[in-house]
C-alpha cells in the first residue's frame, strides 16, 4: 500500500459525504447502495463513521462529471481514466469525481460503481496506489465479483496505518 | 514524401500514448516544460522502467506489448508515484 506524501488524513472519525448528482446509467437507489456499501468497507476496519447529508457542505462531495470539470484533471472520454479523488483536506480535499463518459453499472456489465467508488474513497481517506495485484488500491480496474466482497489485507493494513483498527 | 510504413506510424502513435500516460501517472516531464527538461526529468526509458517495476512487468525500459497493454487498461486518474 502507499499513502500520499506527508500522509494526509482526516483528524476526525465522523465524516460526512454528499452525492451531488446521479449517473443516468443506473437507478438512483442502486447508486446510493453502491456508495454506501463502498463506505462500509472502510468503516468496517477502522474507527471511521460515514454519514450521508443531502444539502450544504460535506467532507466528501461525490459527483459524476465529464471532460473538463473545474479541477486540473480533465476526464478523457470512454475508457482510460474512470475516476479520481483528492486526499483528505479542506475544499476539494476528499472529493470523488466519476467520469460520466463511462458506463456505470451495479453488476459487471459496465464499470462496477461499488468497486470504483471503494477505490476512490481509499484516496479520499488518504491511501495512494498499491502495486499489489488484487488489492483494491491497485491503479487498474480489475473486474471482481462484488457479492461478499472483502477488503484485501494490503488495503486493511494501509488504512489501519492511517486510522487504527475498528473499535471493539 | 516517402510513405510512412504503417508499423512506423503505429509505433509513433503508441509512443505518443505512452508519453501521455507517463506524464499523467509517473510525472514524466515533456518538451512543454523545458525548464524541467534540464533539471530533474528522467528520459522516458527511466519512466517506462518505473512503471514496469510498479506493475511487476519485466523491467526493460522498452515500450513492449505487455507494457502497452497495461497502459491501455481502464484505471484511476490518480498518479502512481509522487501524487
Amino acid at each position: 500500500f502507499s499513502t500520499f506524501p506527508r500522509s494526509p488524513r482526516w483528524t476526525k472519525t465522523d465524516l460526512k459525504y454528499r452525492i451531488l448528482n446521479y449517473t443516468p446509467d443506473m437507478e438512483p437507489a442502486d447508486v446510493d447502495e453502491a456508495i454506501e456499501k463502498a463506505w462500509n468497507l472502510w468503516s468496517s476496519v477502522t474507527p471511521l463513521k460515514f454519514t450521508r447529508v443531502y444539502e450544504g457542505n460535506a467532507d466528501i462531495m461525490i459527483s459524476f462529471v465529464a471532460g473538463f470539470h473545474g479541477d486540473f484533471f480533465s476526464f478523457d472520454g470512454p475508457g482510460g481514466t474512470l475516476a479520481h479523488a483528492f486526499p483528505p483536506g479542506e475544499g476539494f480535499g476528499g472529493d470523488a469525481h466519476f467520469d460520466e463518459d463511462e458506463y456505470w453499472t451495479k453488476d459487471l456489465k459496465g464499470f462496477n460503481l461499488f468497486l470504483v467508488a471503494a477505490h476512490e474513497f481509499g484516496h479520499s481517506l488518504g491511501l495512494g496506489h498499491s502495486n499489489v495485484l488484487g488489492s483494491l488500491m491497485y491503479p487498474a480496474y480489475l473486474q471482481t465479483e462484488t457479492r461478499n466482497y472483502r477488503l484485501p489485507q494490503d488495503d486493511v493494513d494501509g488504512i489501519q496505518t492511517l486510522y487504527g483498527k475498528e473499535e471493539a | 514524401f516517402p510513405v510512412v510504413p504503417e508499423t512506423e506510424k503505429k509505433n509513433e502513435e503508441d509512443m505518443q500514448f505512452a508519453e501521455k500516460y507517463l506524464e499523467k501517472y509517473y510525472k514524466l516531464k515533456t518538451e512543454a516544460e523545458p525548464i524541467f527538461k534540464m533539471k530533474n526529468s528522467k528520459p522516458i526509458t527511466d519512466k517506462i522502467r518505473e512503471m514496469q517495476e510498479f506493475f511487476g512487468l519485466k523491467v526493460t525500459g522498452e515500450l513492449d506489448s505487455n507494457t502497452l497493454k497495461v497502459m491501455k487498461q481502464p484505471r484511476c486518474g490518480i498518479p502512481d508515484v509522487g501524487q
